[in-house]
């Protein structure tokens, strides 16, 4: 069973067109194994995105290199993964 | 604690892919007159490709598809496709505009539309959103099945990499999950009306995604459009965008509305459902009837003038 320890979605704010290209460019950077959970699309819609641990201080490091804006959506995965299957399984009870 | 009934049945919470299928089958025992089973095919695993047809007669009636959890993470959509089917079949005899419906069309629901990967969700992965089927030469498994109909296939806007989140597959209709829908459909004939349902981002979408050619009935779609989200927005005030894909979100190519609006199916739609905050493909489970009954509101809308508007 894949889990999800320490996984974070951060979700990317881009000023304008040039910065929504740069988060673009991050979709071809597949050593990342960044998972999209909403695509790039315009300036309009926040990026957001699923960072393994073993990528996040590089992925935060390349954002704030190009004073990209992000928040932490998720601060960890696996930890409302739990809460959720622990949901189903007392509702389920019940 | 199964439910010996789709009256006791918990639309509040998340279900396993076998709970689902009992509920289908409880819901068809219940309804005899009205609802019916039919397998359109086997997933690559050999899981049944089940679609629930509402009818209240006739032969080959003009007709309403709607499939949800062809991505198989976004749980809120397989939750919503099991409480639209319980309201069709409460709701007939009660509601004048759906009872308007089905004594003209046929209404056909599929719940479970990516079996394999939803079964993997619950035991394996719940960040899974394609099929299971392997991939000759690779060590990634799994087609984009929003990406491997025959409709702008390979072009822009899905990937060829296996590995990838939107691989197209090696050729289109390569997914028995999508081919056994083209041949229904097609064998059918007679389909007026196709959404397909995601999440999450809260838009309504219409074709195309793989070029940025207006479809010749754009000005219908989008009007219609704006009206089946402003019905959707009265419930609890959730705000959706709508447009043509490609204008919308990005290009996407082999996506399903497109390939079912180029075989004659006018009103081709993609919901995008919530979430409204910051939980994604996670959304609480107290979230599953709100968003289904604001998304009733907008399919109602689009049933409606399917049925009002033949063609």
């Amino acid at each position: 069973k894949e889990t999800f320890e320490g996984h974070q979605v951060l979700r990317i704010t881009a000023k304008d067109e040039a910065q929504l290209a740069l988060i673009k460019d991050m979709e071809e950077m597949v050593h990342l194994q960044l998972d999209f959970w909403r695509g790039v699309t315009d300036v309009a819609t926040p990026v957001d995105v699923r960072v393994p641990f073993h990528s996040l201080q590089s992925v935060k490091r390349h954002l704030e290199s190009l004073e990209l804006e992000y928040l932490v959506m998720i601060q960890d995965l696996q930890v409302m993964l739990d809460e959720e299957k622990l949901e189903m399984e007392s509702a389920a009870r019940v | 604690a199964e439910p010996r009934n789709t009256e006791s049945f918990d639309f509040s919470r998340y279900h396993t892919i076998s709970e689902i299928y009992s509920f289908q089958d409880m819901l068809v025992a219940e309804n005899p007159n009205l609802v019916s089973k039919i397998v359109i095919g086997q997933s690559y695993q050999g899981r049944p490709l089940n679609v629930l047809k509402f009818s209240t007669g006739g032969t080959n009636r003009p007709a309403i598809w709607i499939d949800t959890g062809i991505h198989s993470r976004e749980w809120v959509t397989q939750a919503s496709g099991t409480w639209f089917a319980k309201k069709i079949a409460s709701d007939y005899g009660r509601d004048s505009a759906l009872t308007a419906i089905l004594d003209k069309m046929d209404i056909f629901v599929e719940i479970v539309t990516n079996p394999d990967g939803f079964y993997f969700t619950h035991n394996s992965n719940r960040m899974w959103r394609k099929t299971r089927k392997p991939n000759p030469g690779s060590s990634c498994v799994g087609v984009d099945p929003n990406r491997n109909w025959d409709a702008g296939f390979g072009g822009a806007g899905a990937s060829g990499n296996p590995c990838s989140e939107t691989y197209r597959g090696e050729k289109a209709h390569s997914e028995p999950e999508v081919k056994s829908i083209v041949d229904f459909v097609k064998s059918h004939g007679n389909f007026k009306a196709f959404v397909s349902i995601h999440s999450y981002s809260q838009m309504l979408l219409y074709p195309y995604g793989y070029t940025t050619t207006p479809v010749k009935d754009q000005a219908e779609l989008h009007n219609l459009a704006n009206k089946a989200i402003t019905d959707l927005a009265s419930l609890y005030g959730t705000r959706y965008r709508y447009g043509s894909i490609i204008n919308t979100i990005y290009q996407a190519s082999g996506g399903t509305i497109d390939w079912t609006y180029n075989q004659g199916i006018k009103y081709s739609y993609t919901f995008e459902l919530r979430d409204t905050g910051r939980y994604g493909f996670i959304l609480p489970a107290n979230q599953i009837i709100p968003t289904a009954q604001e998304t009733w509101l907008a399919l109602m809308a689009i049933m409606d003038h399917t049925f009002k508007n033949p063609y």
